[in-house]
């Protein structure tokens, strides 16, 4: 059991470490409180963003939070793989470059599983396969598809949705 | 596995029967707030069985029939279909559908192609693809943190659970 | 004291439906519970966003409630009036629509109460008076005063302080 | 009254000392994740005399002191100088200024126009002019939704406390 678990733990903490230098380009793992017995203790997430000390996950900011979180999530597929994903704006605390980098990773990561995005951010939207809108009208939500187009600066799709 | 396309009607703010095909790869929603686009989400975690009314943002689980100023929907329905070519629902058959009708009281029914299931049933054979109404896969809205700041036991349940 | 309380809170309702109708053209009011027996109750915010029906603001959705959390903090100025603001991040999960909305609500009552607001959306930065920039390098934050530049797409300041 | 200017030193990511003058209008601040937007909000805090260390987003008030890889703070410290020419805060000067200094132990030396200074006598003064560590008025990263989040009776209590 102890071995099965080390064996695994190592391996998500391998892909987190991948995923989280893909997208911030810093050094990230998964750390056991005790690694003499690690049931004893708990798993704490040490994320090192790029020009700054590494630190324990916990005490990192909102915006930072989030993309460990993401990378941590991502990190279990090859574990415990899940046929998709399904996020409601996770994007809400990102800084623009970092929203970016969230859409690059999704797309690529969309080839392997599959993922349903809910978003009000232009860079997000913009990496869809496919877009929805959502509107109201008379208390009915409805439903149109989208179509997709680059470099929306005027508020995007859901200004067209009004 | 993957959803080929989710259909919605009398639940929350789809008061009109709306069908959603979905990408095998990226499906992005979007749209104004209160819109409805959360209610996708809930809609999704309802027909996988979510039985907690607070995970589906309301007081009991009959407040996800839609109710509007004309009338009251009578109940609420939702189905998925997944593409399920390869076999990992152990169900024989490459498109999978499953449904939950609720119309008050109890919990609702439940279908798998068209016939009645028990809910036990369904679940146990969704969970052999890791489909779950509630996993780390299913992330709401304001709880992408949450993960962030569990404490490192309750992190180590999480992995421990998994293997 | 009663007395005092039903004319307070009627002001602030009377406060809250302006600000709310200035920000999403529906209407919203406050709710005693109890009118009656106004302490034996609690107090309710209701509001009609435009082409919906009236809902209590504790089933809205997401970005909902910060529309009607913002109205009902502007609102209460005039009863006890505060020297300052100090908002972090309350436009984390408004539509491109309702940041717009939100950033000439803030200009507007920036003419009478200061306001301090962090946030990494565009349309809520060209709003400002005075645009600050933080940035960290070797772990020490940095500040910069930004130039006001109007319709921001290349991901605006924050990508320049990378 | 209006807050004219805040400085900064050896608090959280503020190891240089740093001043930043503030409009009397709207003042934005903006910049990438981590790179200390909220530490000015906690500074604001800090200085107001917040004693959680929870509102600090610390587990203890010494989380507050600057740590770096290469060494540590000997104290965090934050000034607030207010215009006061409305008198709102009952100090006779244009100007009054707060700060507070922490090393350790304790809250803390608090000052005003540069005297030391009692932390209940500095709270009444400023509360004279509605000014708080705590109030609606400051609200942190997440927070947003709280007010529309409370029961009926926490909000009754809000007003009630107002009046
Ligand atoms: N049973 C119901 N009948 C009718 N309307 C409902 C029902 N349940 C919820 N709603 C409405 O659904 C709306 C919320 O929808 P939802 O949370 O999906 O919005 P959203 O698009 O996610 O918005 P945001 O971008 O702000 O998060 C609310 O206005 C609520 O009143
Ligand atoms: N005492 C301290 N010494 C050094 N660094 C600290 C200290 N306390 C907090 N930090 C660092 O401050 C950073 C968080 O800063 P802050 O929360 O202000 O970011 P932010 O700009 O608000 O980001 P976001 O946009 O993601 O909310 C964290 O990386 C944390 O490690
Ligand atoms: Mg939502
Ligand atoms: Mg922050």
């Amino acid at each position: 059991k102890l071995k099965t678990f080390l064996s695994a733990f190592e391996g998500i903490s391998q892909n987190f470490q991948e995923i989280f230098r893909r997208m911030t380009g810093g050094d990230g793992r998964l750390v056991l409180e005790n690694p003499e017995n690690p049931f004893e203790g708990g798993v704490d997430i040490s994320a090192r963003f790029p020009g700054k000390a590494e630190l324990s996950i916990g005490s990192a900011s909102g915006g930072e939070k989030s993309v460990a979180t993401v990378c941590f999530i991502l990190a279990l597929q090859a574990f415990r793989p899940v046929p998709f994903y399904a996020f409601d704006e996770i994007d809400a605390h990102l800084d623009p470059l970092n929203t970016q980098k969230l859409a690059e990773i999704l797309k690529e990561r969309s080839k392997d599983s599959q993922f349903i995005v809910i978003t009000l951010r232009d860079s997000t939207i913009s990496a869809g396969d496919k877009v929805y809108g959502v509107y109201l009208k008379d208390g009915v939500s409805n439903v149109v598809c989208l179509p997709r187009i680059e470099g929306l600066g005027d508020g995007g799709p859901s200004e067209r949705l009004k | 596995v993957h959803i080929k396309k989710i259909t919605v009607k009398g639940f929350k703010t789809f008061g009109r029967k709306t069908t959603i095909s979905l990408e095998k790869g990226l499906t992005i929603i979007t749209g104004p707030n209160g819109s409805g686009k959360s209610n996708i989400m809930d809609a999704i975690k309802f027909a996988l069985g979510e039985l907690s009314p607070r995970e589906l943002r309301g007081a009991a689980i009959s407040d996800v029939i839609h109710k509007s100023q004309k009338a009251s929907a009578g109940s609420a329905y939702v189905s998925i279909q997944f593409d399920n070519r390869d076999r990992r629902i152990p169900v024989d058959s490459d498109i999978v559908t499953i449904s939950r009708e609720y119309s008050g009281g109890g919990e609702g029914i439940y279908r798998l192609n068209g016939r009645k299931i028990s809910r036990k049933y369904l679940m146990d054979l969704l969970s052999s693809a890791n489909i779950m109404a509630t996993g780390h896969n299913i992330v709401p809205q304001h709880s992408i943190t949450r993960i962030a700041e569990l404490s490192p036991a309750e992190r180590m349940k999480i992995i421990a659970d998994l293997v």
